[in-house]
């Protein structure tokens, strides 16, 4: 019964992962790999971005009048914002989606978003990402690690570390099932800080992992150090969001551009 | 918590309201 309830566990939460996120590995591979009919527009430098902000860009965000003087640099950490922002929405209803998740809580649900979004957000971007380049506007854009590696100081800096954990990331060969579990698993963590109900979550969370380490045997048979690796993802997830977090506060003091309401609640009082 | 943290709070509790982008 027990086998059987775990089962259910990792079928909900892949399930919840499939229905809340518009963007996932197995569809962004198969843009990647050139396997649909249309290819991305590639992003390499200021004239392609100008092109795609004309088209893809323009349908995504809108085309803000105080956005069209900034430079480069601020319009694509506008963009960035964006994708974060809905990301979070995404990530906020797949949460609400795992069993046991609402019935914490609320100040705890706050918690656990305010501290795992970010750590999540970069788990799933890796699947949109290769050595050369990252998906962007939904799959219809691609823009270039060379083309985000060049932009001035502080942006230039911004998604390097992102590509790097990336690449080691997708060299474990995770599909969606497993991603959906380490993601939940990410949420679901009992030692974020200020948490009230501690023990509630690390029974969430001792399940989550658990289902985690089974489904990983099943579905890798041959990488028995999948499961060790994979927590010590979590770990550099963690690094990887207190250096993003002190690069979005260097940006928000010198430089000329907002940052979204969202995104300040989440990173105030963070780390 | 919930007092600073008003956007996260309201996605909680009421799915369909969108964010502004």
């Amino acid at each position: 019964p027990q086998l059987a309830d775990q089962k259910t566990l990792a079928k909900q939460i892949h399930e919840a992962y499939l229905k809340n996120f518009n963007m996932n590995k197995s569809k962004a591979r198969t843009i990647l790999t050139g396997k649909t009919s249309t290819p991305p527009f590639v992003i390499h430098d200021m004239e392609t971005l100008q092109l795609a902000e004309q088209t893809l860009v323009a349908k995504m965000v809108g085309s803000s009048a105080a956005l069209l003087n900034k430079d480069a640099e601020v319009r694509i950490f506008h963009c960035c914002q964006c994708t974060s922002v809905e990301t979070v929405t995404e990530l906020t209803e797949f949460a609400k989606s795992v069993p046991g998740f609402s019935n914490l809580d609320l100040n705890d649900q706050v918690t656990l978003l305010k501290y795992g979004v970010h750590e999540a957000f970069f788990a799933m971007l890796a699947s949109c990402m290769n050595k050369d380049g990252l998906l962007v506007a939904y799959g219809n854009g691609f823009i270039t690690r060379e083309f985000l590696k060049s932009l001035r100081r502080p942006f230039g800096e911004m998604m390097e570390p992102k590509f790097q954990f990336a690449m080691k990331f997708n060299s474990l060969e995770l599909d969606d099932s497993d991603l959906a579990l380490f993601v939940a698993a990410i949420i679901c963590c009992g030692d974020r800080p200020g948490l009230v109900n501690v023990p509630h979550i690390e029974r969430m969370q001792e399940s989550i992992v658990n289902v985690l380490h089974l489904h990983l045997k099943s579905n890798h048979p041959d990488n028995g150090f999948l499961f060790p690796k994979l927590l010590q993802k979590l770990v550099d997830l963690r690094q990887l969001v207190t250096e993003h977090a002190q690069l979005i506060q260097e940006i928000k003091k010198t430089e000329d551009t907002s940052l979204h309401p969202l995104l300040q609640e989440i990173y105030r009082d963070m780390y | 918590l919930k007092e600073k943290h008003k956007i996260l709070h309201r996605l909680l509790q009421n799915s369909s309201s969108p964010v502004d982008l």
